[in-house]
């Protein structure tokens, strides 16, 4: 299902060169839950997107469902994302000037799906934000801007779940009820799910759990082990 | 330190008055360390920002060291921040065209502080990213731009700190490293403290945890206690 073999990513500023990840290599078979956890600074977000194919490589292969995404040109990587893959970002990238419901709804608009508004009413409703609706991202708290981003990745039932740190703005009942959605969205659409995050409750939900460290990734006995 | 006094706060959308605050109270005494909690979209930030002046409520007050908010013009709030108080936003609220240092000298360098720079990179280092002090907000990752942003809320040794959930996006020893840094500035300084926090291990180090609910502020037992 995700398959990176040898990957190294740097980021070149002037002058300086930061080696982030460093010959890195990773599988999750289908419907798997895989939390990633390591410190800030080391490389999640950077996974994520190489993952996604918003970020690419400087050598190594990445491959979803097969699909090798660095020989796929930036809009063949943009249609294997629109159908198959739901990202929830870390700082949320929601557009400022659609509602909460338009935002939710895009995934499907762009899908050309028929019931867009009625899809996104049901999926914020799960997320708890009927009464949130029609708000702009401006009129949103920080948690509840972070559960329309939720709603957006899940909205047209991808078949892998992204999710960067979902919960990092959630008091603690609100982000159970949230780990309950995207679980429960797992077990109905057999998705896979991979989720970055800094919370040990969340990584102790799921089957395996990955420590980011110098580069690289390890299996961890459990997600707070050291 | 702080007073708030029969404070209502609404918002008002097309068609829709939504009252977050209900004639609140609140009352933080000089050098004391506050934790705020409660569920997300109760009014957490809201509060924050009607404690610093940057929302004004439709009703109540709002003293600042005895300073009474409302018969203050904007340039006067700006001023009394400026030289009394430091705020950690929960969206960090970065400039993308400075770098870390110059971000973080920016309250210095508008106060017409000599070594600006040389505050910053001891600040910098504080928080862990001397090697990062030449990175631009785009360049970091989400915890890195979280400690820039508190970084550059400590750097003019404020009377009061105003942090609304600075732990969101950090591991655990990079957030408990935070706090021990809050603390000892704390110490150091006397400042007085107000965290908005969704982690307990934040509220359980304050002397006081105040729940947010239904609009209105009850102390508790503690940060827990449900
Ligand atoms: N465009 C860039 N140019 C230079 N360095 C970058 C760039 N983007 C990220 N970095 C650096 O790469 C490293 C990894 O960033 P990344 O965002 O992947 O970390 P992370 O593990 O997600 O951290 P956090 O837990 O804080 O979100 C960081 O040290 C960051 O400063
Ligand atoms: N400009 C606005 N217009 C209308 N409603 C708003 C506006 N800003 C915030 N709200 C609403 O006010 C409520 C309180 O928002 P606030 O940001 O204070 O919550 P919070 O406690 O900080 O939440 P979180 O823990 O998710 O950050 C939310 O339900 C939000 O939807
Ligand atoms: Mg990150
Ligand atoms: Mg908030």
């Amino acid at each position: 299902m995700i398959e990176l073999n040898n990957i190294t990513m740097r980021y070149s500023m002037a002058g300086t060169v930061i080696t982030v990840l460093r010959d890195l290599n990773c599988s999750v078979a289908a419907q798997e839950r895989v939390a990633i956890v390591g410190p800030s600074g080391s490389g999640k977000t950077t996974l994520l997107l190489l993952m996604t194919g918003l970020e690419q490589a400087q050598s190594g292969s990445v491959r979803i469902n097969g699909n090798a995404l660095e020989s796929m040109d930036r809009d063949q990587r943009a249609d294997l994302r629109r159908k198959e893959i739901g990202i929830v970002f870390q700082s949320f990238h929601l557009i400022p000037s659609l509602s909460a419901r338009e935002n939710v709804a895009l995934p499907l608009d762009i899908g050309g799906t028929a019931d867009s508004s009625a899809r996104a009413d049901e999926m914020l409703s799960r997320v708890g934000l009927s009464e949130r609706r029609a708000h702009y991202p401006a009129q949103l708290s920080g948690g509840e801007q972070q559960r329309v981003a939720i709603a957006r990745a899940l909205v047209h039932r991808p078949g892998i779940i992204f999710a960067d740190e979902p919960t990092g703005n959630l008091d603690e009942a609100t982000g159970q009820s949230i780990m309950e959605l995207l679980f429960d969205l797992k077990k109905e659409s057999g998705a896979t799910l991979l989720l970055v995050t800094h919370d040990p409750a969340v990584a102790m939900r799921c089957d395996r759990t990955l420590r980011l460290q110098e580069g690289r990734l390890h299996d961890t006995a459990a997600p707070s082990s050291e």
